[in-house]
């Protein structure tokens, strides 16, 4: 499965 | 954490001043529409997860909808200024005359080479964050051909820096504590937070002690 890359800012 | 906190609020707080000073003076003098349609632009490219239901929050999810709101209707605000005071959207036309084909085109290609993966939603992300760093030129380039700006402007302007600003800390904090590191977050933010610094020192010199915002 192919990684996610995460934003959690804004 | 705190910075991050803080620097979401100064975000809102900029928001909000500057729906405050479009709606309540009814002018629009001295705003820069280019710079407002670039963050609708910043907004919709960088916020585009949104689609995908891999939300992180509902804080980040309610505060992602009100930053594309917002951004959408301030520019629709600008644009009723046509009718509702023609003689003031004349006036910030005349000045509004910086070439944004030269950040979309860099910002563009920019995103292509650095960006963390080779996809839509990433190029796009890649774009927004660049595009963000330098959206306000045409805003500070406005202020710096009329040579003078309402303190309501010039609050908003320094709220606005103030946000990217206040990221450094938050990300200084973020690698000591969980190890992350988002270069291109943090070049792109000390890029934005560096555009601003000139403005930063005259709000300071000026506005703070209260004597209004003129350019030497």
């Amino acid at each position: 499965k192919e990684e996610e890359v995460e934003h959690d800012e804004l | 954490n705190i910075f991050r906190i803080l620097a979401d609020l100064s975000h809102l707080a900029s928001i909000v001043i500057l729906l405050e000073t479009i709606r309540k003076a009814r002018q629009i003098d001295g705003i820069s529409l280019k710079t407002q349609i670039l963050y609708v632009l910043v907004f919709c490219t960088r916020y585009l997860d949104l689609l995908t239901f891999r939300w992180t929050s509902l804080y980040n999810t309610l505060m992602k909808f009100f930053f594309i709101g917002t951004s959408v209707y301030v520019v629709k605000l600008m644009q009723d200024c046509k009718l509702t005071n023609p003689v003031s959207y004349k006036d910030m036309m005349f000045r509004d005359t910086f070439q944004i084909k030269y950040l979309l085109g860099p910002c563009a290609l920019l995103a292509l080479v650095f960006n963390y993966k080779f996809t839509v939603l990433e190029l796009c992300w890649s774009f927004s964050i660049w595009l963000e760093s330098v959206a306000i030129l045409p805003q500070l380039f406005m202020l710096s051909r009329s040579g003078k700006a309402s303190t309501l402007t010039t609050h908003y302007i320094f709220a606005l820096g103030l946000y990217r600003a206040l990221y450094i800390p938050n990300w200084i904090w973020r690698y000591y504590s969980e190890n992350r590191l988002e270069k291109l977050s943090i070049f792109t933010g000390l890029l934005q937070t560096a555009l601003y610094s000139d403005f930063f020192y005259i709000y300071y010199r000026k506005v703070m002690k209260g004597r209004g915002f003129e350019l030497p």
